[in-house]
């Protein structure tokens, strides 16, 4: 159920 | 040159039972800071963050900045040839394609090295910056671990809120539901058992019951868990290291359809 979030979409490559 | 001996080589042997079912393959970087260590699981969703500082180490040499790319299932196999009271000093030399792991006995009686391969490994490093989150929640690490684990027997998801009634922790599924509520805690014996809730403002949030199980895998590292949520951030489960740094999962939550 739901749709499960990616962790690339909040913290970006440095 | 690399040399890092650690008196309390149980420690380490802790930290791969925590994330090695997690990750496959990961860099472990040594620099003067200390010995750390930033991976994703294989779908991206998951995050784990590991800090051993140098001053946690009896004896600390890095020469350079170094990157080494292990297999943790192998180098599980390898730590689980140490005793829980032996010492555990790591070994590189510049350049080199392996990484020793020593194991002394506390009366020195028995020193053993096991050399392992190391690999090259493209991993993306991402930045983490600094955030006020809307609630921490700190609580014993083995009652965290009980709630997970009887979730997961009830449902895939859990919702996580924190309101000023307390952290609940809610599921369903096909059998039915579930929903577990702690307080606010702080009149107990030891202050490990205590649960404490910061509370800026109320949050709600939905996680894969699965990943959060597999975080409770550091449960042994510390008596506490320090959980941290904001509606618009993975959440934070952070396991201290005595002395020495931290372990920290961050899972990204899920949305409505």
């Amino acid at each position: 159920s739901g749709i499960q979030l990616s962790i690339t979409e909040f913290y970006r490559s440095t | 040159m690399l040399e890092l001996r650690l008196v309390q080589g149980s420690l380490l042997k802790k930290v791969l039972e925590a994330i090695k079912d997690l990750v496959n393959d990961a860099n472990f970087d040594c620099s003067a800071t200390g010995f750390s260590l930033q991976a994703m699981d294989s779908s991206h969703v998951a995050l784990v963050a590991l800090l051993l500082r140098s001053e946690g180490f009896e004896h600390y040499r890095c020469d350079r900045n170094l990157s080494m790319g292990m297999n943790l299932n192998n180098m599980s196999k390898m730590l689980k040839c140490a005793g829980n009271d032996d010492i555990i000093t790591i070994k590189a030399d510049d350049g080199s394609d392996t990484v020793t792991f020593m194991f002394e006995s506390p009366n020195q009686d028995k020193i053993a090295d096991f050399e392992m391969k190391l690999m090259d490994i493209d991993s993306e490093h991402l930045g983490i910056p600094e955030a006020e989150y809307q609630a921490i929640v700190r609580m014993p690490s083995s009652e965290f671990a009980r709630i997970c684990k009887d979730l997961s027997s009830i449902g895939d998801t859990v919702v996580i809120s924190v309101t000023k009634e307390g952290v609940k922790f809610s599921t369903r599924g096909d059998i039915g539901t579930a929903n577990v509520v702690c307080r606010q805690n702080t009149t107990v014996d030891k202050p490990e058992e205590a649960t404490v809730i910061e509370m800026q403002e109320p949050v709600s949030l939905t996680f894969a019951l699965r990943y959060m199980n597999s975080f409770t895998k550091a449960t042994p590292l510390s008596g506490t868990v320090t959980i941290s949520l904001s509606s618009d951030l993975p959440i934070v489960v952070e396991y201290k290291i005595a002395e020495m740094g931290y372990i920290r999962f961050y899972l990204a939550p899920k949305i409505e359809d």
